[in-house]
């Protein structure tokens, strides 16, 4: 299951 | 963050505030794309949808929130208070071929399957695009003016500053997307005949001419 992805990046 | 990805996002923005001011203070969008703007504002809104629901820090809720408003200011000089002024005939890149590959791919390579990483997906394909009706446009015209040529260089220059915050991530083993790399990498590609232009002639106080 990827990591929850979280776009910390604009 | 680091000094690579806040340089980028300062060049971002100058970007912006430089294309807006340009247009405000002439009172003309002559030489802009407007098809290109479109594009940014998709991208900023298929991107930033998270903005509601998912707090990062403030700095990054406030550049949601700048961008969004100004591109989206952007479109309404255009297409609304300096329309008369709008150059329809030389923004004529067919955006659609943009999009629709844009989609296709992000239904196809993604991280997950869920709407908010295929729209976030989506507008980082976008993105990497964005730019080629404007290019397509100074190519047609055949010249741009300096400060449009300033613009182009803060844009370009934004996502080859996000190439070296993720070379400076790797080092530091942090996780990295390689779709946006991928596609920041193709983005910045599409700049450098501009940026060979630009530093050999606009920063000689030469005018920028393309070859059409």
């Amino acid at each position: 299951e990827p990591a929850e992805e979280d776009h910390d990046e604009l | 963050m680091n000094i690579f990805r806040l340089l980028g996002d300062l060049s971002h923005l100058l970007a912006i505030i430089i294309l807006l001011l340009k247009i405000w203070n002439s009172r003309s969008c002559a030489g802009i794309s407007g098809r290109s703007q479109f594009l940014f504002a998709i991208v900023f809104t298929a991107r930033y949808l998270d903005l509601f629901f998912t707090f990062i820090s403030l700095y990054n809720t406030v550049m949601k929130i700048v961008f969004l408003a100004t591109s989206y200011g952007t479109l309404y000089l255009m297409y609304i208070k300096f329309k008369a002024t709008y150059d329809s005939n030389h923004d004529t890149f067919r955006i659609e071929f943009l999009i629709l590959p844009a989609i296709a791919l992000a239904l196809l390579i993604n991280e997950e399957f869920t709407v908010i990483e295929i729209l976030w997906t989506f507008s980082i394909y976008l993105e990497s695009v964005a730019i080629l009706p404007q290019l397509f446009m100074v190519s047609k015209t055949g010249e741009a003016e300096s400060i449009t040529s300033h613009y182009l260089f803060a844009l370009g220059s934004y996502r080859a500053l996000y190439i070296l915050n993720w070379i400076y991530r790797w080092f530091l083993t942090e996780k990295l997307n390689a779709i946006a790399i991928v596609a920041g990498i193709v983005q910045t590609i599409l700049y450098c005949d501009f940026f060979y232009l630009y530093l050999t002639k606009v920063l000689k106080g030469k005018k920028l001419q393309l070859p059409a």
